[in-house]
């Protein structure tokens, strides 16, 4: 049921900020606005470059009040923002908002949200009259679990195509990761993405690649949090991590208040600078540290582990080494743990190396980096 | 009019449901309310209210919530 205005007739557009709200940093309003536009470049082959000078297609303002275009704002709530169809294509946010990132305070409003439907009438797209679609004409609250409408995403096609570029770029944009691909860690985020730490770097991994525009600084996305993170895991729609003796739990892209805080004062007998962390979706939480493992309940069970005593790796977990650097399951319910330059892979149903005809341990670089 | 009819009528004309014709309160069908019914009509259709054409507190509570400057209903180059 989307209706559509016109449309752009090129599709690599380019985009300024030309003034940014007064109560967020800049680069994390930067890093907003390409999610933002992400929505729209990831099922269509629209490109948003980010430009520094005033001659693009679209240009993004943050005003309050008259601003000159005979579309006066009107102090916090009500109107938040408004944008203009192609080709003109600009858009412009009410700075008298409480702009936030991720979940915010009450009457705050989350700019990723209302920035992801102002592209899409820039775009040329209308209001859609699905009102909890993103391009319904009210504002909706922030959910981690985003996903685009089946209709917005049939509206944007019908004006620039599907996506054609499926295959990524085969080797990684810094391919030093392939001369030494140890990880950190490996986790699935809470939006459901593969991700490898290393160092202060993070790489977003999809379809045995990394995709375009990695690695990125951590700090970017999980302000607060260090580098060279010992392990990590999401749970329940928190992402937690954990270095020396200490965890950080995030929802989204925000810390929690009061993180971080010791391992031991949440989980008991667990010992510090851990090896790898791993939830497999039931009732425990694995932690790994050097020939041992302990199974720990999910914290929304009572605390006490199910087994007081750690157990051996080598005598649990057939196939799989000591020491490991990661460990994580993807959504097919393989657990994947990760050792220097290879990997093992664990058979959903049971707990020792997939022994398929492909003997494991295989190598990370060309299976999961995109590494020749 | 009482403050809620006008401010609903302003709501209406600012995104789209209420024509410029209908502007002004002389206005025949403005006077009988059948175009204010009609706009209305239109804005709970759109919004998946149940479509009642009166100006029913759920309606109201929709008007209030912060929304996009754009309008729904007018097809202009520049909303």
């Amino acid at each position: 049921k989307f209706n559509v205005g016109p449309k752009w007739p090129t599709k690599n557009l380019t985009y300024h900020i030309a003034s940014y709200p007064k109560f967020l940093r800049r680069e994390d309003v930067d890093v907003e606005i390409e999610r933002a536009f992400a929505v729209w470049s990831e099922v269509t082959d629209l490109t948003f470059t980010k430009k520094s000078s005033k001659k693009v297609d679209i240009e993004i303002r943050f005003e309050v009040g008259d601003h000159g275009d005979d579309d006066s704002f009107d102090g916090r709530g009500k109107i938040l923002a408004h944008a203009f169809l192609p080709t003109d294509g600009d858009v412009h946010f009410d700075d008298a908002e409480l702009w936030t990132i991720g979940i915010g305070p009450k009457n705050s409003t989350n700019l990723f949200v209302v920035a992801a439907h102002e592209f899409g009438h820039s775009l040329g797209l209308r209001h859609s009259n699905y009102y909890t679609a993103l391009m319904g004409p009210l504002y909706r609250e922030y959910d981690s679990n985003f996903k685009l409408h089946e209709d917005e995403k049939a509206g944007i096609q019908s004006l620039y195509g599907s996506k054609t570029t499926t295959t990524q770029p085969k080797v990684p944009l810094d391919d030093s990761i392939c001369t030494n691909p140890k990880m950190d860690t490996v986790f699935q985020s809470d939006q459901g993405e593969t991700i490898f730490f290393k160092g202060d770097k993070f790489y977003k991994v999809t379809d045995g690649s990394v995709v375009r525009g990695y690695p990125k600084l951590i700090s970017e996305r999980w302000p607060g949090l260090p580098s060279n993170i010992d392990a990590a895991l999401t749970l329940n729609k928190f992402t937690i991590f954990f270095k020396g003796n200490l965890l950080w739990c995030y929802l989204g892209r925000e810390m929690l208040f009061g993180f971080p805080q010791s391992i031991s004062f949440n989980f008991y007998f667990i010992p510090d600078h851990l090896d790898a962390v791993l939830y497999k979706g039931g009732n425990e939480i694995f932690f790994f540290k050097g020939s041992q493992f302990w199974a720990y309940p999910n914290p929304n069970q009572p605390l006490a582990p199910t087994m007081i005593s750690p157990g051996m790796i080598n005598q649990h977990w057939k196939g799989v080494p000591d020491n490991l650097d990661a460990a994580f399951m993807d959504s097919y319910g393989y657990t994947h743990l990760f050792k220097g330059d290879e990997y093992y892979r664990i058979d959903p149903m049971k707990f020792n190396v997939d022994l398929d005809q492909d003997a494991y341990p295989k190598p990370i670089g060309p299976i999961w980096l995109g590494c020749k | 009019v009482p403050i809620p009819l006008s401010q609903a009528k302003s709501y209406l004309e600012q995104y789209g449901y209420l024509t410029a014709s209908s502007k002004s309160l002389d206005d025949t069908s403005m006077r009988d309310g059948s175009s204010f019914v009609r706009a209305l009509r239109e804005f709970q259709e759109f919004m998946g209210l149940e479509v009642t054409g009166d100006l029913d507190a759920e309606t109201m509570r929709f008007m209030s919530m912060s929304r996009c400057g754009v309008r729904d209903r007018l097809d202009t180059d520049r909303l």
